[in-house]
């Protein structure tokens, strides 16, 4: 069966997309099969990148290691029940496609904003990747804090959404689900709100149980080449003309420690 | 009546809600009554700062200038179209007791995500502003660009539904709508990106009809204050503890430029 992982984060730009890119090309290269749905269908980032990708390779006639994406369909129906309904089957139906296609890797695409179709696909998750902003706008949505000593008072909406997909999964499936948090966007130069945010996300993880990965820094690289579909993982290839930087071998780094903190089961030994 | 400013972008993360607490903040201070709409029902980040700021207030007996809050409940229904009717008539009556009020300005604060309550309000406003981050990933939602030359081909989907709402307010109201475009998160350094995303707003601008505002840098106290509720133009009351800095001084004068840009008629002379 594949892997499923869910780039999840209610909370608006915290990196979901940009993480679910960076890591199905980098698992690919890696020789692994991945399947890929944006959840995020009327915005489809993700689908715009792999679309900008696809054009670019047609334009250079060059290969590119892809993922396989499977495309959901918005329902048209009216009322909340055919909807939801609808949602769940084609939801379902992708997982069913990919894994019957040979996926080792199921990557979604969460939208950042909370629905169905995004909570029914964490329910399927082996794995959720939360990237946050290093900021407590975007905290909040993990946990509250108390603004005199910023000790995090209790969990809130998306933890707690979170959490319910856990004991679901234990209760109905006898598995355990692995939520895997890191910081996006982090600024180079240290400030007070940098270790605040981060000694709350410490207190936070064993409170409400995820693991805390190194994250991605602030770094132009990781966005500009958006255009062109493609990541600094393929900038070694004909028809790129960004030259290699320190940022760029920092932020190759920062995926490679990612992809190990994850530990999936198939890429260990 | 009072003057609409929707803060909007379909794109999550842009810089809505701290966009619009700045400038509700900055209003207030200016003498002018200032009532507030959160759209982000589920999120509610402009209510969660809204609500800090009051125990703050509440907790060192101070008084801070402060927008009058109308608060919209979500719909209970389970069809679209009892749903639909719900938040229309529920941001009609926002309006209307804001109105009532005597406020001067109406700021609502939008989702990052397409939906019927943001875009009922977005049809009611005089002045819709439009925070993006300096990255073609949230360009998207404005414009197309060619992949080579970097040339806007074609509007897309967040700027179709502001062209729509111009339209309507032209036949409908035959009044105008002011569509401000703001870069926000901007970083310090130069970058080919950087010059290439500010080339497409300024061509975009023409095509589409939005002015372009000089934007907000990325800086720490657009985000710090956060869980105290307040802003960079509280920092000289009471009780706060942040210490002025260039980069404090930089942003007054980013939010002062802001306002003179958006030239509202109650603020001449
Ligand atoms: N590490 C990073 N360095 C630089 N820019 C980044 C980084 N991560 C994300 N960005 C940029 O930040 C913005 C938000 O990222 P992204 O769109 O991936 O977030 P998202 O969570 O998918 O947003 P949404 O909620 O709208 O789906 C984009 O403009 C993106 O290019
Ligand atoms: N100019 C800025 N400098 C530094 N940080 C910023 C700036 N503008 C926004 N931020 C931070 O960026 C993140 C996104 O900002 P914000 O939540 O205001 O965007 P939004 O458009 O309201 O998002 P959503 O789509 O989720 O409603 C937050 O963590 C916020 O604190
Ligand atoms: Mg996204
Ligand atoms: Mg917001």
């Amino acid at each position: 069966t594949a892997h499923v992982i869910i780039v999840g984060n209610e909370k608006g730009g915290a990196g979901k997309s940009t993480v679910a890119i960076h890591l199905a090309v980098a698992l690919t290269r890696m020789g692994k099969k991945v399947g890929m749905v944006d959840l995020d269908l009327r915005q489809g980032t993700l689908s715009k990148y792999l679309n900008n990708r696809k054009k670019w390779c047609e334009k250079f006639n060059v290969t590119l290691p892809n993922p396989l994406v499977h495309k959901i369909e918005p329902s048209v129906a009216r009322h909340l029940d055919e909807i939801e309904a609808d949602e769940s089957a084609r939801w379902a139906h992708a997982v069913d496609t990919l894994t019957e296609a040979g996926c080792d890797f199921i990557i979604a695409d969460s939208p950042g904003s909370d629905n169905y179709l995004a909570r029914t696909a964490h329910g399927y998750a082996d794995t959720i990747i939360t990237p946050v902003n290093d900021s407590f706008v975007d905290f909040a949505l993990l946990g509250e804090v108390d603004p005199d000593t910023f000790e995090v008072s209790r969990p809130s909406q998306y933890s707690e959404m979170v959490w319910e997909c856990r004991k679901r999964k234990a209760i109905f499936q006898k598995k355990t689900l692995d939520w895997v948090v890191m910081r996006n966007r982090v600024a180079m130069l240290d400030s007070r709100n940098k270790r605040r945010v981060g000694d709350g996300l410490k207190k936070l993880s064993e409170r409400v149980g995820f693991r805390l990965a190194p994250g991605f820094a602030e770094r132009v690289i990781y966005r500009e080449l958006f255009p062109l579909g493609l990541t600094l993982l393929d900038l070694t290839e004909h028809g790129s003309t960004v030259q290699f930087t320190m940022s760029h071998v920092a932020a190759r780094q920062e995926l490679r420690d990612l992809i190990m903190l994850l530990k999936f089961p198939s890429l260990a030994g």
